[in-house]
């Protein structure tokens, strides 16, 4: 079902517009509102997925003993602490999506840094 | 991922986007798709930030990540980020934060740059005058013509390299994961296809449909692939597409 690397370019034309089921919803975020309040409606609808993603990052990260379930349970224990050790408006946008999605403030955090985590 | 900014021969700056993300984090074998992958097509999302019922800029977020990986400021300028793979990487640079408090994390980095920033220069400058946690690409695009740059980031500031368009060939400039002076590894390379669709649509091409006809060919569209933005930058306008990469088609 895959073609062996090194692989060759097929170039295709006309693919757009696709169909109108593959455009993405939009939100406005509000940067007048406090920082703890601006992502209520979005963490709110996408609180499921959100939890999703994060539950896959971590079984990721134990899968490789990047960050055992200790580091995890120890993530969410210290959450409070270790978001605080973030720049404002982040800290507190961050506890506003916890609360927002009844996720822990530590994971969503995790979620947050996860680029310096992969490139490793 | 791929990104690249070209320019139409009227002079106007199309930039356009595939991310890709979850590589080696787990496979179906059934649906031959990753795992992180599919969990992420569903909370893509495009934001209009806005100050005072106005626009300030609009960016492609996964639901709940406060960063930016995908933005265009109106008028102004527009902004993407690739991955950089690199020794020295994240978990050195976070223990380097914990012991000296310097860095900064990329999203948080974009974010400020897009609320910020007042011109394709002003971004340029704060993109490359601050220590960051881990290495990036950044994919700038201004409001001129030929204003747009690949700007290659280590974690610290020595070795900052910023290529611009018009030593990239002209009328386009491209960027996947690999560092522009070096070739990409050879079961990774989607810069040489994406390069020779660019030449096949040719500069009367470059626009919204042609781009999105680029980043649609395989392997620039691979099974990593979550979304395609298109963005211009003078009229602000942004649209993401959900992409899938129906079989066959490449993992990566």
């Amino acid at each position: 079902s895959a073609q062996v690397p090194p692989y060759t370019e097929t170039c295709v034309h006309g693919t757009y517009p696709p169909k109108p089921d593959r455009k993405v919803p939009e939100y406005i975020i509000n940067l007048d509102l406090p920082p703890s309040q601006r992502w209520n409606q979005l963490a709110f609808d996408k609180r499921n997925e959100i939890r999703s993603i994060i539950g896959a990052f971590k079984g990721f990260l134990d899968d490789f003993g990047l960050l055992p379930k200790e580091v995890i349970y120890l993530l969410d224990l210290l959450g409070p602490v270790l978001v605080d050790t973030l720049p404002q408006p982040f800290r507190d946008e961050i506890r506003g999506i916890s609360n927002a999605t009844g996720i822990e403030i530590g994971e969503i955090t995790l979620y947050n840094i996860f680029y310096e985590l992969f490139t490793v | 991922c791929t990104s690249v900014i070209a320019e139409s021969p009227t002079g106007k700056l199309y930039h356009a986007r595939n991310l890709d993300f979850g590589l080696f984090m787990g496979w179906d074998i059934k649906n031959r798709t990753w795992y992180i992958t599919e969990k992420l097509r569903p909370a893509i999302v495009n934001l209009n930030w806005q100050r005072g019922g106005k626009t300030v800029f609009k960016s492609v977020n996964y639901a709940g990540y406060l960063g930016i990986l995908t933005g265009v400021s109106p008028g102004k300028f527009t902004l993407s980020m690739n991955e950089r793979f690199k020794l020295d990487g994240g978990y050195i640079g976070i223990i380097d934060l914990i012991l000296t408090g310097k860095g900064m994390w990329m999203g948080f980095l974009t974010r400020n740059t897009m609320e910020t920033a007042q011109s394709f220069s002003e971004a340029k400058k704060m993109l490359t005058s601050k220590q960051m946690i881990a290495p990036a690409y950044f994919i700038l695009g201004g409001n001129q013509s030929r204003e747009a740059c690949v700007i290659t980031r280590n974690r610290e500031l020595n070795g900052t390299d910023i290529w611009q368009m018009a030593d990239a060939g002209g009328w386009y400039i491209l960027e996947t994961n690999y560092d522009h002076w070096v070739a990409p590894l050879f079961i990774d390379d989607r810069r040489t296809p994406a390069n020779k669709c660019m030449r096949n649509m040719k500069q009367k091409g470059a626009g919204i449909a042609g781009l999105f006809d680029v980043l649609s060919s395989k392997p620039v569209l691979n099974k990593l692939t979550t979304y395609t933005a298109l963005m211009q930058v003078n009229s602000g306008h942004l649209e993401t597409w959900l992409q899938y990469c129906e079989d066959p088609c490449v993992p990566w």
